[in-house]
C-alpha cells in the first residue's frame, strides 16, 4: 500500500491511498484503502489522512475518518488524534501506520509495526526519507 | 501559505537487519523522488489533489511497493488494485476497488471524484469507466514482479487458507482471525 497526504499554496488538502491488496486473499475481499473514512479522508477543517495496515480493522474502526472526528470534535492535534487512533487499532488487534497532514501544516506519522516507509518535503524543499522505527 | 507533501509505502516487518544496503537505497531512491515530484507540482502552484496523485503514480509504476506494478498477487494469482483519493476543500472523493488492468489506479480514482456523480466504482464497470476516460490500460501481466509471485507461492506452500499481509510482523503471523480461521503472517 502506498499513500500521500498534501497541503497546497492555496491552502487546501488533499489525501490518497493506492493498493495491491493482501497476498493469497480470496472472494474479492477489499481492504481499508479504498474505502473513503476508513483508508483515505481529507478536510480542510481538520487534516488529510492515509493509512497503511491490517486493512479489515481500519474499516472497523474508521480510522481516517476517526482522526478527523477527534480534531474536530475534540479539540485534538493531528498527532493526538492519529496516534489515539492508531491506539484503538491495536486494541482490536490490528497492525499499521498513519500518515496525517493539518491545515496548518503539521504532520503526524505513527505506526505499530516494525517499520513504515514514510518521507515529507517542506515548501524549502526540505526531503526526509524514514525507513525503520 | 506553507505547502507540504507527505508519503507512505507501506507498513510492517520492515527490520534493517533484513535489508540489504542496495534494497534499502533503492526504497529510499524510489520514496525521495516520489516527493521531488509532488513537490514541483505543488511549488508550480497546482493543487494539493495534483501532487498526491503525481506523487503516488511514481511508486505504483515502482516494482517496489504494493500498489499498481508490484502488487502482490490473490489466491487465483491475479493482481486486484484498488485506490481511493479525497479533496478536502469539496469533500469530493473518488474511489475503485478490484481491478486488473488499470496502470494507475489512483488516476482513476480521481476520475470517478470528477467526471462521475459516484464515488466508489469496482471491477469490470471501473476499467470500463477508466477506458472512457482515456486512462492507460494494461495487460495484467505488466503488474507482475517474480518477488511477488514467488510471495504467493510461499504463501499457498505453508498454508492456502491464510492470507498476509505485505509486511507482516511476527506476532500477526500467528494472530487467529476467528471467523476464517484465517491466520495473518507476513
Amino acid at each position: 500500500t502506498v499513500g500521500a497526504v498534501a497541503l497546497d499554496k492555496m491552502g487546501n488538502l488533499a489525501a490518497g491511498t493506492s493498493t495491491g491488496g493482501m497476498t493469497n486473499k480470496k472472494y474479492g475481499r477489499v481492504g481499508d484503502s479504498p474505502i473513503i473514512g476508513a483508508g483515505t479522508y481529507a478536510n480542510n477543517l481538520t487534516a488529510a489522512i492515509s493509512c497503511t495496515g491490517w486493512g479489515e480493522f481500519y474499516i472497523r474502526s474508521v480510522v481516517a475518518h476517526d482522526v478527523s472526528a477527534m480534531m474536530e470534535y475534540k479539540g485534538l492535534s493531528v498527532a493526538e488524534a492519529s496516534a489515539l487512533a492508531l491506539e484503538k487499532v491495536a486494541k482490536l488487534g490490528g497492525e499499521g501506520g498513519i500518515i496525517a497532514l493539518d491545515k496548518n501544516g503539521r504532520i503526524a506519522m505513527p505506526f505499530n509495526t516494525a517499520g513504515m516507509y514514510r518521507g515529507s518535503v517542506t515548501e524549502n524543499g526540505k526531503i526526509e526519507v524514514e525507513i525503520y522505527k | 501559505n506553507k505547502y507540504i507533501l507527505v508519503i507512505h509505502g507501506g507498513a510492517g516487518t520492515i527490520l534493517k537487519k533484513n535489508m540489504d544496503p542496495a534494497k534499502e537505497a533503492a526504497y529510499v531512491t524510489q520514496l525521495t523522488k516520489a516527493l521531488q515530484k509532488g513537490y514541483e507540482v505543488i511549488r508550480g502552484g497546482k493543487t494539493s489533489l495534483d501532487a498526491v496523485e503525481a506523487a503516488i503514480r511514481v511508486l505504483e509504476d515502482s516494482p517496489l511497493f504494493n500498489a499498481g506494478k508490484g502488487a502482490v498477487f490473490t489466491h487465483d494469482g491475479r493482481n486486484e488494485l484498488d485506490a481511493a483519493i479525497m479533496d478536502g476543500k469539496t469533500l469530493g472523493a473518488g474511489a475503485i476497488a478490484g481491478v486488473t488492468t488499470i496502470r494507475n489506479p489512483i488516476s482513476a480514482a480521481r476520475a470517478v471524484m470528477e467526471k462521475s456523480s459516484h464515488v466508489m466504482m469496482i471491477g469490470l464497470g471501473a476499467e470500463k469507466f477508466a477506458r472512457q476516460c482515456n486512462l492507460e490500460l494494461v495487460d495484467p501481466a505488466y503488474f507482475y514482479t517474480r518477488e511477488r509471485w514467488e510471495g504467493l507461492q510461499k504463501a499457498l506452500k505453508e498454508d492456502s487458507t491464510k492470507a498476509v499481509l505485505d509486511h507482516g510482523n511476527k506476532k500477526s503471523q500467528r494472530t487467529e482471525v476467528a471467523a476464517y480461521k484465517d491466520n495473518k503472517f507476513g
